[in-house]
């Protein structure tokens, strides 16, 4: 069996905060074994 | 050596009818002949697969991605019962074994499949049936979730085929390297799945929709709604959209948990095919993932919209909703395969659909 997940996530510089950026990350390369609750990606607002 | 050993020497003739007892003789080295002929084929066969296996892993170690190749063998599956076939499987494994050769049943089952018993949630002994056994709980705690809130987490344990980002309309999500698929098949025609390219996408959801489509599309209230997971005014992030293909194994967990904090609205189930879906089938058999058999649930969370599509395969034909335990999958159908629009259920209770926290139990992939 297969799992397909599709989303929205954030992924460029924010509009109205100069240099603020926030962008999708995936944290895993493809044939990487992962479990449930483990990350698939992250993102980041500094 | 033993078959060489045990062979019968042949009688030499020693009357007028020598001939037929000759040809009596004769005959009888042939079913061990065939036998062993067919033993070594599949020998053979299994060793080339088990070769071309190997050689593709080692390719995947040195970078090189593997390409579509359509096979001859993958066109005849689609000759066979499949359907069929997974509901025989299904019945057989859902068969109550005595509860004395339940641990060693289930012990080789680890074995062959690479699973972790020391997971369980019970006792071996406890599983009435390998189908029960298939879908077990994990013991509390086998599982933490991640509680970073900016991060999305694995909803199932398995392989990561492919990820990425879909950009533009007519998104396309890559199988293997040389075939893609449009996402919108996958889907659904009807999806919410926003459509433009990214940049525009969080303009589109809040803005330029039109009120009949507001009132059609009535998840999209809920993000609005939202201002604290998603507030527009104060950062306006700019949205992309992204896809992540997960492969479970026949051992591994076969639940499936939520991703993130989302509400669900809107699930399609979509009849079809039964085909393997192993790294093999993966890369010979064309539009595998919205051929097979799958449901699809979508709704909103924190960033947006949210899609999951749980494709079955042969082995494991039917997918259990826990959160709408009267679906149910894999059943025979008359018509045929494909030309149906899915069936669909919006869960619009009072416009928030279903919700569920992040790691929480939505469903499970059954045998047959």
């Amino acid at each position: 069996s297969t799992v397909v997940l599709v989303f929205q996530a954030p992924i460029s510089k924010l509009l109205h905060e100069g240099d603020s950026s926030q962008e999708f990350n995936f944290n895993v390369k493809c044939g990487d074994r992962i479990k449930v609750g483990e990350a698939l990606g992250r993102w980041h607002s500094s | 050596t033993s078959f060489i050993k045990n062979f019968p020497k042949p009688q030499p003739p020693s009357s007028v009818n020598g001939a037929n007892g000759n040809s009596k003789g004769d005959s009888s080295y042939l079913l061990p002949g065939a036998t062993v002929a067919t033993i070594l084929m599949l020998g053979a066969l299994h060793a080339r697969r088990m070769y071309d296996d190997k050689k593709i892993e080692k390719r995947q170690e040195k970078g090189i991605e593997v390409e579509f190749q359509p096979d001859v063998k993958a066109s005849f599956m689609s000759f066979l019962p499949l359907r069929s076939i997974s509901r025989c499987w299904g019945q057989l494994t859902s068969m109550e074994i005595p509860a004395w050769l339940r641990p060693h049943v289930y012990k080789a089952w680890a074995r062959a499949f690479h699973s972790n018993l020391e997971e369980a949630a019970l006792p071996l002994d406890k599983y009435t049936s390998l189908r029960e056994f298939f879908v077990r709980a994990l013991k509390e705690g086998s599982r933490p979730i991640d509680t970073d809130p900016q991060c999305l987490v694995s909803p199932v344990d398995g392989k990561i085929l492919r990820f990425g980002e879909l950009k533009g309309a007519g998104a396309m999500i890559e199988q293997v390297k040389g075939f893609s698929y449009p996402v919108f098949s996958l889907l659904g025609a009807s999806s919410l799945l926003p459509t433009t390219a990214h940049g525009n996408v969080q303009e589109e959801t809040s803005e330029s929709i039109k009120p009949t489509e507001k009132s059609k599309k009535s998840w999209w209230r809920v993000s609005l709604a939202s201002p604290k997971v998603w507030d527009p005014t104060s950062s306006c992030p700019k949205k992309g959209l992204f896809y992540c293909v997960i492969y479970l194994k026949p051992g591994d967990y076969n639940r499936i948990h939520s991703p993130a904090d989302w509400n669900i609205l809107v699930r399609r189930h979509f009849s079809g095919h039964l085909y393997p879906v192993n790294e093999r089938a993966t890369r010979t058999i064309r539009n595998l993932y919205i051929e097979n058999e799958r449901v699809v649930l979508e709704g909103v969370w924190q960033e947006g919209f949210m899609a999951l599509a749980a494709v079955g395969a042969t082995n494991i034909g039917s997918i259990e909703l826990f959160i709408e335990p009267e679906l149910q999958t894999n059943k025979p159908i008359k018509k045929s395969l494909n030309s149906e629009p899915p069936e669909e259920r919006v869960y619009d209770c009072e416009g928030v659909g279903k919700v569920l926290k992040k790691g929480d139990e939505l469903g499970a992939f059954n045998m047959g």
